[in-house]
């Protein structure tokens, strides 16, 4: 990735999966 | 007693499961994309797409292990979005933005739509 300009995001990145349905 | 966290577990673990990928030991499903195909785990494609979660939770579709995308998906794309999911890195290239959203869409990674729809917007002259 040396080169590209990188965007740190400290957000969620995906979904949560639920403890139990 | 004492608790010692080892910070960089969580991204030790993600770059081994990426290696187990691209040597195919213990992939259990082929994702068809068009023509393209693409060799995965199943775990880690629910635990990052809300699509998968509810394919592979669904006890007549979990044991398949050949799951043809909708035409409409751009193999590039989720080409892009597999290999964030096995790396944190999201590549955007100025050509493939809009693919990328839309895969993201139909996989239901919402966070990585927020984020692209952002970044649209930040480049937006």
């Amino acid at each position: 990735y040396e080169g590209v300009n990188t965007i740190k995001e400290m957000g969620r990145s995906i979904h949560e999966i639920p403890r139990q349905e | 007693d004492s608790c010692i966290q080892f910070t960089r577990h969580a991204s030790d673990v993600l770059l081994n499961l990426n290696r187990l990928r691209s040597r195919d030991i213990l992939t259990d499903v082929t994702i068809l994309v068009n023509r393209q195909q693409f060799r995965a785990h199943k775990t880690v494609l629910m635990a990052c797409s809300g699509l998968f979660y509810t394919i592979f939770t669904d006890s007549l579709k979990c044991n398949l292990n050949a799951i043809s995308l909708d035409p409409k998906v751009d193999p590039e794309g989720f080409a892009i979005l597999l290999e964030f999911m096995y790396t944190s890195r999201l590549t955007l290239k100025e050509s493939l933005i809009m693919a990328i959203m839309n895969t993201a869409i139909y996989l239901q990674m919402d966070h990585v739509v927020d984020t692209c729809h952002r970044f649209i917007k930040s480049s937006d002259p």
